[in-house]
C-alpha cells in the first residue's frame, strides 16, 4: 500500500493482500454463477443421501461421461402411491422442463431386490405431472428383469419431452412373468424404491434445443 | 507466459486458487473443491505487443506493423488471455439434482500482448 508500489498495469496504488483476497472470491462467485446460468448459488432443500449419491455416481462410468458439450443429469425419484396389490409404484422426479432442453439419452436405473420372485416383466408409463397416472398414460418402454442388483432401462427421449412441467411422472408396472398366483399373501417389492439403492433417472442434455432454422439448415 | 513475481512489471498471469470451502459452497459444489482463477495484468510496451502471439509470424506481422506506420502508435497493446481451458463441475441444483457440467473457457492458462 505504500506509495513506491503501483499496479503494474494501471499505475493506480496496488491493493492490500485482503482486499485483493476478497475481490477475488467475490470474482470467483460471479464467474462460477455466470458459467452455470445460474442467478444466484441454489439452496438445495432436499439434498439426495450420501450413498445414494455415491452409488449412483459410481454407477456412470467415467469412459460414460457425456462430451464436453452436454450436461449430465442424476435425478432421485420419490416413490408415491406404491401400491403392491397391482405391484405399481409413481416414480416423481423434479428435474428442468425437458422441452427447452436438447434431450440426447436418458436411462432409468433401478435395483431389483434379492427377493426377486423369478423374472419380471416390467412397463415404464409417462404420466400427466398433474394427475395421478388414472387414464391417460403413454407407455414408454418395456423390460424384462431376470436377476438382481441394478438395471439401467433405457427410455425414449421423445416420450420424456412434452409439457413444460418441472416434475416428471413416471409409472413401474412390474408383473412376475410366470404367474404364479399360487403365492399365498401380498407379493413383496420386487424393486428397492426407498434408501440408498432408489431408482434415479440419468439424463444427457444439451445447453439448449437446437432453433428450428438450424435444424431445417441441417 | 511468466507466472507474475511481486515485482514483475511486465504482462504475466497471475494466479489464485479459490477454494469452494472459504466461498462457503461446499455443501452444493461437491466436485472439484476449488479451482485456479487467475487473470492478465501487466505492462505491454509497443515491442511486446503481439507476443507470445499465437504463432512467431503474428509478432513479427505485429511488429513490422508497428514500425511501417509510426513508432509510437496512438493504440496501446493490452495484457490479455491467449490460452484458456474448461472447468467441469459437479453441483447440487435447486431440486437436489446432481448436475454435470464443464464451464467452457473458465481456466485462464496463459497471457499476452494483443
Amino acid at each position: 500500500q505504500g506509495v513506491e508500489s503501483t499496479c503494474s498495469s494501471c499505475g493506480g496504488p496496488t491493493m492490500a493482500p485482503q482486499a485483493e483476497r476478497a475481490l477475488v472470491l467475490e470474482l470467483a462467485k460471479q464467474q462460477i454463477l455466470e458459467g452455470l446460468h445460474l442467478t444466484s448459488r441454489p439452496r438445495v432443500t432436499r439434498p439426495p443421501p450420501q450413498a445414494a449419491l455415491a452409488r449412483a455416481l459410481r454407477r456412470l462410468q467415467p469412459s460414460r461421461l457425456a462430451p464436453a458439450s452436454r450436461e449430465e443429469v442424476i435425478s432421485f425419484a420419490t416413490v408415491t402411491d406404491s401400491s403392491t396389490s397391482t405391484g405399481s409404484s409413481i416414480l416423481t422426479f423434479h428435474v428442468s422442463p425437458l422441452r427447452s432442453r436438447h434431450l440426447y439419452h436418458a436411462r432409468l436405473w433401478l435395483h431389483a431386490l434379492p427377493s426377486l420372485p423369478g423374472a419380471l416383466h416390467l412397463r415404464i408409463f409417462r404420466c400427466g405431472a398433474r394427475r395421478r397416472c388414472r387414464g391417460s398414460r403413454a407407455l414408454l418402454a418395456e423390460h424384462q428383469v431376470t436377476t438382481p442388483g441394478w438395471h439401467a432401462l433405457t427410455l425414449p427421449s421423445s416420450g420424456l419431452r412434452g409439457e413444460d412441467s418441472a416434475v416428471l411422472k413416471l409409472q413401474l408396472d412390474c408383473r412376475p412373468l410366470e404367474d404364479n398366483s399360487t403365492v399365498v399373501g401380498q407379493p413383496r417389492r420386487p424393486l428397492d424404491t426407498v434408501g440408498h439403492q432408489r431408482p434415479f433417472l440419468e439424463l444427457q442434455m444439451g445447453a439448449s434445443e437446437p432453433g428450428p432454422g438450424r435444424t431445417k439448415r441441417r | 507466459t511468466p507466472t507474475c513475481e511481486p515485482e514483475t512489471p511486465l504482462c504475466c498471469r497471475r494466479d489464485h486458487y479459490v477454494d469452494f470451502q472459504e466461498l462457503g459452497w461446499r455443501d452444493w459444489i461437491l466436485q472439484p473443491e476449488g479451482y485456479q482463477l487467475n487473470y492478465c495484468s501487466g505492462q505491454c510496451p509497443p515491442h511486446l505487443a503481439g507476443s507470445p502471439g499465437i504463432a512467431a509470424s503474428f509478432h513479427s506481422a505485429v511488429f513490422s506493423l508497428l514500425k511501417a506506420n509510426n513508432p509510437w502508435p496512438a493504440g496501446t497493446s493490452c495484457c490479455v488471455p491467449t490460452a484458456r481451458r474448461p472447468l467441469s463441475l459437479l453441483y447440487l441444483d435447486h431440486n437436489g439434482n446432481v448436475v454435470k457440467t464443464d464451464v467452457p473457457d473458465l481456466v485462464v492458462e496463459a497471457c499476452g500482448c494483443s
